[in-house]
């Protein structure tokens, strides 16, 4: 089973994917303590293994390094939480690439500038709203008569989406923007609650009231 | 959550934008 | 060995990568001749199938549906496309992911505004040129000792990373821009010109001289 060092700043739903596979799959996986983002990623020693200095970044005990937290979190699951077939294996590829390619783009474009750590655009928050929509009744309608998202048993799809759709449901989805999507609320909310899950993000904190925009 | 580390990473914010326009180029190349 | 159908438009480099693997692996994979996009994906038989009316997409002729293009060509890869050992298997998803998150954003950026199919911002332009001379800079330097991007032979990799930077290399990376990145140029011109690549992408025609923007 693997083993090794994991590089990341706190609270890092990037990391939450790579960590959960962990306590799944029972491999060995520690966040380093010392580890100071902005400091640590840019000392040579760091760079020298992860040459683009981005975390999360993984050293494994026999020092293969990985960097992106797809990989990272294959690397440490059990072969079930990848999929059982070759199909659901693929349907695991499919979540990992949807979650990337379209969820987390929608998730940063609402949810950044609602934090202000982004600029606020009325055309482009608008926007995002509406694919977050799309999102959310896409997943709500596959999740119609399916506990999880691929197969029977909890996978590597569901902790990947549930975790690119975390700041979502944390920061802005409030109860009555979520209140449609009984399906995809079902699923998270199963999903935020597994014991093993918990262990890594804490006790969700659903989003009650929408952040307001600094215009 | 540490905002200021958030806004560090470098995320896609306008992705929408690229996707619209490459639609609409390949549904226009397809006719 | 997998077999079905792909639903794309013509020239579509997300395509290429399901059906290069295809080619490596012996998969029976035939695009639908009679797919018009902006047509057929909207019509309701294909968005039963597939929802959200995005393409590429793969029907098995099990009648096992996918999406995302990573999804499809990993369905249709050989096992050993897809990493040979486990830590082989996670630098591939590395670079899948390295692909989406990292080459195709900075790619769109600069490549679209340059054929006049996004709107040109300077800023924007500017900041994806910085970004590909990172990510060239991080290539050139990683394949200085690698004839391929995992293991001893061609993998998945290779193929989506290569499919991801096809566009650069052929409208803005002119002769002067990327001279320095001799590796990565071995590399890519190695990937471009393997017979069973041409057979999908054809003969690959390298930037010339880059567009200019219409400003």
């Amino acid at each position: 089973m693997a083993s090794g060092t994991l590089y990341t700043y706190l609270n890092n739903f990037r990391a939450y994917k790579a960590l959960i596979a962990a306590q799944y799959s029972g491999a060995d996986v520690k966040v380093d303590p010392a580890f100071e983002f902005g400091v640590t990623n840019k000392q040579e020693s760091f760079l020298k293994k992860f040459p683009q200095g981005k975390v999360p970044a993984f050293e494994s005990k026999n020092q293969e390094y990985l960097t992106e937290s797809n990989a990272i979190a294959y690397f440490v699951s059990s072969e079930q939480f990848k999929g059982s077939t070759l199909y659901e294996q693929a349907l695991v590829q499919q979540f990992i690439s949807y979650a990337d390619n379209e969820i987390l783009p929608a998730s940063y474009a609402w949810v950044y500038p609602s934090l202000s750590i982004a600029q606020f655009n009325k055309l482009s928050v608008d926007r995002a709203i509406e694919d977050v929509k799309g999102i959310l009744a896409y997943l709500d309608n596959y999740l119609l008569a399916k506990t999880y998202l691929v197969g029977e048993r909890i996978t590597l799809a569901d902790i990947t989406v549930a975790c690119s759709l975390l700041q979502l449901y944390q920061h802005v989805l409030n109860p009555e923007f979520r209140k449609p999507y009984i399906n995809v609320n079902r699923w998270f909310d199963t999903i935020v609650n597994q014991p093993k899950v918990v262990k890594i993000i804490g006790a969700f904190e659903y989003c009650q009231k929408s952040a307001e925009f600094n215009q | 959550m540490a905002l200021e580390i958030l806004a560090q990473e470098k995320v896609w914010l306008n992705k929408s934008k690229y996707a619209d326009a490459e639609r609409v180029y390949y549904e226009k190349l397809s006719k």
